[in-house]
Order: structure tokens, then sequence, then C-alpha cells
């Protein structure tokens, strides 16, 4: 996997017995295949080499520090900008209630999300309320249903309706309104789209505006290629993009091209789904992350 | 104006980054890039010079790559098949979220629009609500479904089904499993199981359009473990620039038969390798 590959290409750097510009384009060349095999947008592979090419050639570098050690830190200074810098800002909290919209293309592990997300913040002492608007898919209901019931989670939709921004409201109406049983998070579910569908889109827009979430999560399968930094930017330029999730990192997918959409996107990457039940869930920290796969 | 080396080998880098653009996995664009050059071996300087040889030199190397001689007619297949006593049984597999289940309601619809009769196996006793999804699939297109429990063994459910078609004289069977990860081994044993029990005349691989290197894993994986015999992309309405289908192609070795363009019943086209490269490289 990646970690592979960029481990044994800083095992390579560090046994240059030089750096000079054919070493260099050497293992420029070998970063490249890495990245493109991992996914990562073709531009953004150009872009990155290029960077490391500059600033690994620049003549008024200290000579002290050791050419390899530097190629290495710029290395990582590369891959943190492609993931998009640091840690997602906290913006669930308890005290008041908190809404979050889960939002995404076909298939990429919203609804399965839900269920994880809501479980990972019924551990933290949070009452959760999740609704389901998506009214295209059959049995996305009985989907959200089963997956809330199996950890006692209450959950509200409207499967004969067709048109979710009704759902939307009457959910919030239901968590809303009995006192003592307020809930303090309320998640909320939506039908797949991607950015060709123009009228979906547009629905999600109406549907960020009704719900007014504290956090807006652009769900992206692990497994997307080029496409997926086109597709992000549709999304955040649609509704307003807090944080990421990537699923299915269990599987063989590298996760680069989601990963570079999300570092494109602008938004940081606040959890990695790892399998597909509701505890397979994990906080992504960036710096850590990269650490991890630079050794 | 003339080809020459140099201009040529500008024009083929430029075909692989264009090819990798569109999600045709590093390793087959790399391939495609080697065949158009044998292909261009042996080429006089003179008929070089034809812009158009460059181009038929790329389009005959991506159809290599595409296996068009093995292309085949399901419909046709399933109504010549030669005992018309048994049911054509089809398997369907792929791994999370690809429109596996989807694709079998298109599939369904295909087949009752060419008085195909179908039942539907729902081996798919893993995911939440994967029956109930399935389910009203089946009950809009007014076809049997048979299914058991949530965690009831997938290759039983789909020997059921065969069993039901069998005895019922129903033309086809087609086979829902759930949506695996190639790093999974237990499911991957699961699959090899269920086809081991049923023995299914088809075995058809669907992948993400949308997906980019990994796809190349996927298939690899699921063609060593159970042999794939033909492949859908799907999502293709997504803006996918289809460069899976090449990928996939490649490391089966079996024909793209369909692509799936939307969610709804009648977006299943068949795959025509022609059309598909003229978009692929314009
Ligand atoms: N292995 C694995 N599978 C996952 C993960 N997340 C989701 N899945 C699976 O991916 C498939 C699709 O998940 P869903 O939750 O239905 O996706 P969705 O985005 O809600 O799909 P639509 O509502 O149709 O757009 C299911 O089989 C899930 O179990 C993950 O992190 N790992
Ligand atoms: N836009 C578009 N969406 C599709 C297409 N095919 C399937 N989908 C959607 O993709 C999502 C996932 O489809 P499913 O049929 O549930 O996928 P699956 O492979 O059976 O998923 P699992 O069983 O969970 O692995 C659904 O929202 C489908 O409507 C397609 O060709 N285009
Ligand atoms: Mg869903
Ligand atoms: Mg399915």
């Amino acid at each position: 996997n990646l970690g592979k590959s960029l481990d044994s290409l800083i095992r390579k750097i560090r046994r240059l017995p030089e750096v000079d510009k054919d070493s260099i384009n050497a293992i420029l060349q070998e970063l490249q295949r890495a990245l493109l095999l991992a996914d990562v947008n073709v531009e953004m592979c150009l872009a990155v080499s290029n960077n490391i090419k500059k600033r690994a050639t620049d003549e008024k570098i200290n000579l002290k520090i050791d050419r390899r050690e530097f190629i290495i830190k710029i290395l990582h200074d590369e891959l943190i900008n492609i993931l998009g810098g640091e840690d997602a800002p906290k913006r669930i909290k308890t005290g008041k209630q908190s809404i979050i919209l889960l939002v995404g293309i076909q298939g990429s592990g919203k609804t399965t999300t839900v269920g994880k997300l809501a479980n990972f913040y019924k551990k933290k002492g949070f009452k959760i309320g999740v609704i389901c608007t998506d009214t295209w898919r059959p049995g996305a209901y009985d989907q959200l249903a089963q997956t809330c019931d199996s950890i006692s989670v209450n959950h509200f939709g409207m499967p004969d309706e067709k048109n979710a921004l009704k759902i939307a409201k009457k959910g919030l109406k239901h968590f809303t309104k009995t006192g003592k049983d307020q809930k303090d998070l309320i998640i909320v579910d939506t039908a797949g789209r991607h950015k060709k569908e123009t009228e979906l889109m547009q629905e999600m827009k109406k549907l960020e505006n009704i719900i007014k979430p504290n956090e807006t999560i652009l769900v992206i399968d692990g497994t997307l290629g080029q496409q997926a930094y086109a597709q992000a930017l549709a999304f955040a330029q649609t509704t307003h993009v807090g944080s990421i999730i990537i699923t299915k990192l269990d599987g063989s997918a590298k996760g680069g091209g989601a990963l570079s959409a999300a570092g494109a996107s602008g938004a940081p990457i606040k959890f990695i789904g790892v399998g597909e039940r509701v505890d397979d869930l994990e906080e992504f920290h960036a710096s850590k992350f990269i650490g991890t796969l630079l050794g | 104006t003339t080809l020459t080396e140099k201009n040529t080998n500008k024009i083929l880098k430029d075909l692989e980054l264009t090819l990798l653009k569109n999600d045709v996995a590093v390793h087959v664009a790399e391939k495609i890039v080697e065949i158009t050059q044998k292909n261009l071996e042996g080429t006089q300087v003179g008929a070089f010079s034809k812009k158009n040889t460059l181009q038929n030199a790329i389009k005959e190397a991506i159809f290599e790559i595409l296996n068009v001689e093995n292309q085949f007619n399901l419909i046709e297949t399933i109504k010549n098949r030669p005992n018309k006593n048994k049911p054509y049984s089809i398997m369907v597999l792929g791994v999370n979220g690809t429109g596996k289940t989807t694709t079998i309601a298109k599939i369904v619809h295909l087949f009752k629009k060419n008085n195909i009769s179908v039942v539907v196996a729902a081996s798919d006793t893993f995911r939440a609500g994967a029956i109930e999804q399935l389910s009203k699939h089946m009950d809009a297109l007014n076809t049997r479904l048979i299914k058991q429990s949530y965690n009831a063994d997938p290759a039983s459910v789909a020997y059921d089904a065969i069993d039901h078609a069998f005895a019922k004289k129903i033309n086809s069977v087609i086979i829902d499993t759930s949506g695996r990860q190639v790093t999974n081994k237990n499911l991957l044993e699961e699959l090899k199981k269920i086809k081991r029990v049923n023995q299914p005349d088809l075995s058809i691989f669907i992948g993400d359009s949308l997906a980019g290197n990994d796809v190349l894993v996927q298939a690899e994986v699921f063609n060593n473990a159970i042999q794939i015999d033909a492949s859908i992309i799907t999502k293709l309405d997504a803006d996918s620039k289809g460069g899976a289908a090449l990928s996939i192609a490649y490391i089966t070795k079996k024909p793209i038969i369909y692509i799936g363009v939307g969610q709804g019943y009648d977006d299943l086209l068949p795959f025509d390798p022609k059309w598909f490269v003229d978009i692929l490289i314009g």
C-alpha cells in the first residue's frame, strides 16, 4: 500500500551515496508512480514532484543540513499539503443541540457512517436522534432503522413521503419537541447524488438551508480515483462542507484519490471508515497519518 | 504534419497521461502505450506521416485490451442455451456499494422486456436493509424473490432459488451477494462456497466506474478466487471517464457487457467498444 511504497522510498533516499540531479529525478519518478498507484490526482502528483525538485535542488540550502533528511522533510510537508493540513475543528459540543448533515455520492457509505457516528457520540454520552431523508433508495429507512435499533438509538423516517425537505422539517420537529427527551445530537442521512444530477444537488442545498446543521460532512469512498477532486469540489461549492469522512479504508484501496480530494476541497478529514460494523470508525489525524506513512 | 520519432514519443506520453486522468490503472495505461508502440513497429516512415496511423495504432491497442473478440449477447446466450430445462444462473459480485443490487433490478427489467422469466436470490444476508431493498425492487418488477433470514447461509439461499426455478421452469436465476472487500479472506471463502455449491453459469463482476487503480486489484483478486466471466461498470452518468472498463477487461480477459448510467431500471446499456474508445481518446 501507499505506506509500504513510501517507506521503501524513504529508505532509498537515506541510502543514497549522494543527492545529485540524477538521483533526485530517480526518486521523483518512483514517488510519482507510488502516488499515481494510490490514486492521487494526476495534476497533484506532478505538482508535488515539481515542488520537491525545486526545493531539493535549491542552491541556497544550508549545507550543514543533511540533504537526504532535507528531502524527506520536504516530502513530509508536501504530503501534509495533499491532506489539507491540521486537524478538524470540534463543532459538536455538549450543552446545546447540534445537528450533523451527511452528504455524498451514491454508495459512498453515508447510511453506514450515520450508524457509526451515532455509536461514537452515544458512547460519549450524547442523546442521539437520526433522521432518514433518502426518498430514492428502496429500503433506505429499513437500513438506517435496523442499524439504529442495534445500538438503541432513536430514528425518524417517512418511507412513503417523496419530499425530502418535508421529512427533514418533520424530523427536526419530532426530535426538538420533547423537553426531557431532548436530543443533544441529530444526525441527518441523505440520498446519494453526484455532481451531474443538478436537481439533486439543488435539493441538497435546500436541505442544508432548512436543517441549518452545525456541520455538513462529505462522505467519500476510499476507492475513488481521478474524479474525486471534481466531485468533492461540486459538493463543497453547493453546501458548506465542514469536514470529510473517508470510507472503506479497510479494503485494498490506498485512498489517495479521496485524500487528495479532501485536501483540495479545503475541508479537513475528521474520521475514516474501516469496516462495515458500527465500531469501525477511527478519528483521523493528518500528521499522525503521514508520520505512520513515512515510518 | 509529419510524425517523427520525437513527436511520436510526445504523443505517447500525452496518451499515457490522458489514460491516467480517465482512471485507467497505471499498469494498464503503460501496457496500452507499449502495445501501441509495438503496433507502430515496422511502419513505413511515409505511412507515419498520416495522423490516422497513430490514432489507429492506439485504437487497436485498446480493442486488444477490451477483448472485443469475446463480446457476447447475454439475452441471446440465455435464449439459445443448449439445455432449456435448466435455468441459466448468474452470480453477481463486487466490493461494497458498487451497484450490484440496483444492477440486478435493471437486469430483471431487461429480461422481462425480452420474455426471459427470472427469479432472484437474496444471498446478501448480512447488510442492514439488504433484504428489504431487494424485496422492494422485486415487488416493483413483479418478480419472485427467494429469501431466508438475515445471517442465513448465502449459498443455501442461492440453492433454494435455483431449485425453485428448476421446479417452476423459470428461465433464469440471479444471485445477489453482499459487498465485500478483497482484503477479507473469510468473505472471499464465502463467495467461493456460493460458487462451488451452486455452479452458476455466469459470474458477473460489478465495478464502480468512479474507482481508480483499486478496480484493477478488485478484479484481479475476485478473478483468482472465482473466475469472472463478464463485468458491468456502473455510475457512468456521474461524469466518470470509464477507464475502469480497460483495467477490468485487461486483468479478467473477459468482456464488459453492460454499463450502468443511472439509478432507474432503464439505465443499463450494452457496452459498445467502438463508442467507448471514441469517448476515451476522442
Ligand atoms: N468494508 C467497508 N464497507 C463499508 C464501509 N462503509 C460503508 N461500507 C459498505 O458500503 C456499502 C454502501 O454503504 P451505504 O451506507 O449503503 O452507502 P450510502 O452512501 O448510504 O449509499 P446510498 O444511500 O445508496 O447513496 C455497504 O455495503 C456498507 O456496508 C467501510 O468503512 N468499510
Ligand atoms: N448514478 C448512479 N447510481 C447508481 C448506479 N448504479 C447504482 N447506483 C446507486 O448506487 C447506490 C448503491 O447501489 P446498490 O445497488 O445498493 O449497491 P450494492 O453494490 O448492492 O451495495 P452493497 O450491497 O451494500 O455492497 C444506490 O444509491 C444506487 O441507486 C448508476 O449506474 N448510476
Ligand atoms: Mg444511504
Ligand atoms: Mg447490495
